[in-house]
């Protein structure tokens, strides 16, 4: 039959800092993309349709390192990448470096499907998002009041010198 | 970062993976995520992976195909190459982190090397079946 799997990163958060809502809350994002793959494959999808609905999915949950809930980088800016693969022809595409698309992971299906190359990055990836269709979000749209504290207290902490043992901040 | 790989009924093999990165890094730094063969590998001969960790580490040992060759060349089965890379190759380097897998009989791995990962799967049966630290997976029907 089909099998479906999925991450939403490593390096999660503190125990000390987990609470039960917010456990319920990491569990049900995580259903959420099962069950999007999982709609796919039982109706007789492909894999590589099940990847994209389940990490588009993921992508919009606000809890994971992702396009929405994607982190800072030091100036401040949201930096985003993405790739996908299948299996049947080691067709490929990839993306990096861009903020904008909505949905990284359809930018990269993108430039596997619609382009001779497999990664593309910059202002160039943008154009070619847009030129292809991709939904775009404004900056806002990706602004999470988690990441941003996260960031203030990741340059704080550097600015004191001290050292950080979140591995929920080192792994997104 | 978030992933997912998929065997499907036809018995072929996919695997994506999107924005991983580390808070405050430095601009311009791309991690494992994108990179072909490091966070995402998929070939029907072998498995589909989806990396997420320290993503430097991830590059530097081209994890998802080094565990696609431990499958093609080496014999060994999909646990074996997922606990050989995550535990034995990468945890010792500073390589912090894991990956979900998928090989073509549709067994899969959901393997890390650090507190926890945010974790998933669904097979035929349709139960969903999720977990976060290093623990049982827990049933959804």
């Amino acid at each position: 039959d089909f099998t479906l799997a999925v991450h939403g990163g490593a390096g999660t958060i503190l125990r000390t800092k987990m609470t039960p809502e917010r456990e319920a809350a990491y569990h049900a994002g995580l259903r959420r993309a099962l069950e999007a793959g999982r709609v796919v494959l039982a109706d007789g999808g492909t894999a590589i349709d099940a990847v994209t609905a389940a990490v588009m999915t993921l992508e919009d949950e606000p809890l994971f390192n992702a396009g929405r809930g994607a982190v800072y980088t030091s100036a401040g800016l949201q930096e985003m990448d993405a790739a996908i693969m299948d299996g049947r022809d080691r067709a490929a595409g990839a993306i990096a470096g861009i903020c904008g698309p909505r949905n990284p992971i359809l930018a990269a299906r993108a430039v596997m499907e619609k382009s001779d190359h497999v990664f593309l990055i910059g202002d160039n990836a943008l154009n070619f998002c847009r030129q292809n269709g991709i939904a775009f979000e404004d900056a806002s749209y990706f602004f999470t009041d988690q990441r941003w504290d996260a960031l203030q207290e990741t340059l704080a902490m550097r600015r004191s010198g001290g050292e950080d043992h979140d591995e929920s901040r080192k792994h997104g | 970062t978030v992933g997912a790989v998929a065997r499907d009924r036809n018995g072929h093999l996919a695997a994506a993976t999107s924005t991983g990165g580390m808070t405050a890094k430095a601009p311009g730094r791309v991690g494992d995520s994108p990179v072909i063969g490091a966070g995402t590998w998929a070939d029907d001969e072998t498995c589909a992976v989806s990396g997420t960790g320290h993503g430097e580490i991830f590059i530097r040992y081209a994890a998802g195909h080094e565990i696609a060759s431990r499958l093609r060349y080496a014999g060994q089965n999909l646990q074996q190459a997922v606990h050989g890379v995550v535990v034995d190759v990468l945890a010792p380097v500073g390589g912090s982190g894991g990956v979900i897998a998928v090989d073509r009989s549709g067994a899969f791995s959901l393997t890390f090397n650090c507190s926890g990962m945010y974790r998933g799967v669904v097979t035929g049966d349709g139960v969903l079946r999720t977990a976060i630290y290093d623990e049982p997976l827990v049933d959804f029907r």
